[in-house]
């Protein structure tokens, strides 16, 4: 099963077309293996962002250079995951029980 | 028979048993078919609301993108609530009168199960492309409107991966076959999540869909009574000008065949949570997005075309 251990989702706000432009760039890096959860394309809509913990510094670091604004919207995807499925075991149990 | 969580996630095989409860519960106004099979085998059931023949119909869909988990829940908790109020909900009432209502709980079942078994990140359907060493296809990116645009990748590893051509996938290919078969569907509703939208075509080009005025007074009326509930904002708009150009959508095909009352509601959260939604908030976002959903049913029935 993957895992999701120090992955982080960002909140990224471009508040011009041009930072918009940068986060289409970003888009295009593949290496960095983001799973963008809402698309660059209207700056009236943020920008979240699922980072595999590996791209994390890259990618807040370009951020910060280009005077993006963010915030960790999930600051460990894994925790929040792992919560999910013991509450679905826990439901589980409970209704067989 | 009230045994069944509604406000809980459940695997693929709880929800197909859910549907069967419901189905065995409500036998006088629901049923099941299956319309279909996934790439690796798994029925794909659609849920029949029907009180008499020959009615033209009305197509409810959740969980293309597999990870949505709170659609296909707020899905199942709408199947039951359609079937419960019938015979007491004067407005459902009168449209079970006249419309059958055909909701599929899980359109993309092989992505449901990995999604609860592999990867729960996953989104696409899970079928395999020769040449390629990616799987899967974004099923909301290979329906016949504008397939291969702007908006949807040729990537095979992309998350917005278009496919090999239009209703490539079994999963896309099955829902098209039965609205075309079927003649006479006269609204479709289409449920993802997340980011609170209220969408209507189109998604592939930038311009306004000739019912622009009309589909926008529903949509916006929609939004206010699911907002009416615990406050929940959403925008309303085409898909272009709310969020982005994208190719290859379901809601655009129907527009383009014809079924005017063409939506795609995007539901909870913006911010907190995005995919994951705590199980807490199953309820009531189905609570709100039914009021919605029945803000559009209502039109549908009062506006024959």
């Amino acid at each position: 099963e993957k895992t999701f251990v120090g992955e982080q989702v960002l909140r990224i706000k471009a508040s011009s077309n041009e930072k918009m432009g940068l986060l289409q760039d970003l888009q295009s890096l593949t290496h960095l293996q983001l799973d963008f959860w809402t698309e660059p394309a209207n700056p009236n809509i943020p920008v979240d962002v699922r980072i595999p913990f590996r791209s994390l510094q890259s990618v807040k670091a370009y951020l910060e250079y280009n005077n993006i604004d963010y915030t960790i919207m999930i600051e460990d995807l894994q925790v929040i995951i792992n919560n999910e499925k013991e509450e679905m075991e826990f439901n589980e149990r409970k209704e067989r029980n | 028979s009230g045994s069944f969580n509604f406000g809980a996630f459940h695997t693929l095989d709880n929800l197909y048993n859910a549907i069967d409860l419901i189905v065995a519960d409500y036998k006088s106004v629901v049923s099941k078919q299956q319309i279909g099979t996934s790439y690796e085998g798994r029925p794909i059931y659609v849920l029949k609301f029907s009180t008499g023949a020959d009615r033209p119909g009305i197509w409810i869909d959740a969980g293309i993108h597999s990870r949505e988990w709170v659609t296909q829940a707020t899905a199942l908790w709408t199947a039951h609530q359609l079937a419960f109020d019938y015979g007491k909900d004067t407005s459902v009432t009168s449209l079970l009168n006249k419309y059958d209502v055909f909701l599929l709980v899980v359109t993309n079942p092989d992505g449901y199960a990995y999604s609860h078994t592999a990867n729960r990140m996953w989104r696409k359907t899970r079928s395999i492309k020769s040449g390629s060493r990616c799987v899967g296809v974004d099923p909301n990116r290979n329906w016949n409107a504008g397939f291969g645009g702007p908006g949807a990748s040729a990537d095979p590893c992309s998350d917005s991966y278009r496919g090999p051509s239009a209703e490539s996938e079994v999963e896309v290919k099955t829902v098209a076959n039965f609205i075309r078969s079927h003649g006479k569907i006269k609204g479709f509703v289409s449920i993802h999540s997340y980011s609170q939208l209220l969408l209507f075509p189109y998604g592939y080009k930038c311009t306004n869909p000739a019912h622009y005025t009309e589909l926008n007074t529903v949509g916006k009326a929609a939004a206010s009574a699911l907002s009416a509930l615990y406050g929940t904002q959403y925008t309303v708009g085409t898909i272009c000008s709310t969020i982005y150009q994208a190719s290859g959508g379901s809601i655009d095909w129907t527009y383009d065949i014809g079924i005017k009352y063409s939506f795609a509601f995007e539901l909870r959260d913006t911010g907190r949570y995005g995919f994951l939604l705590p199980a807490t908030q199953i309820l009531p976002t189905a609570q709100e997005t039914w009021l919605g959903i029945k803000k559009i049913l209502e039109h549908v029935r009062d506006n024959p075309y």
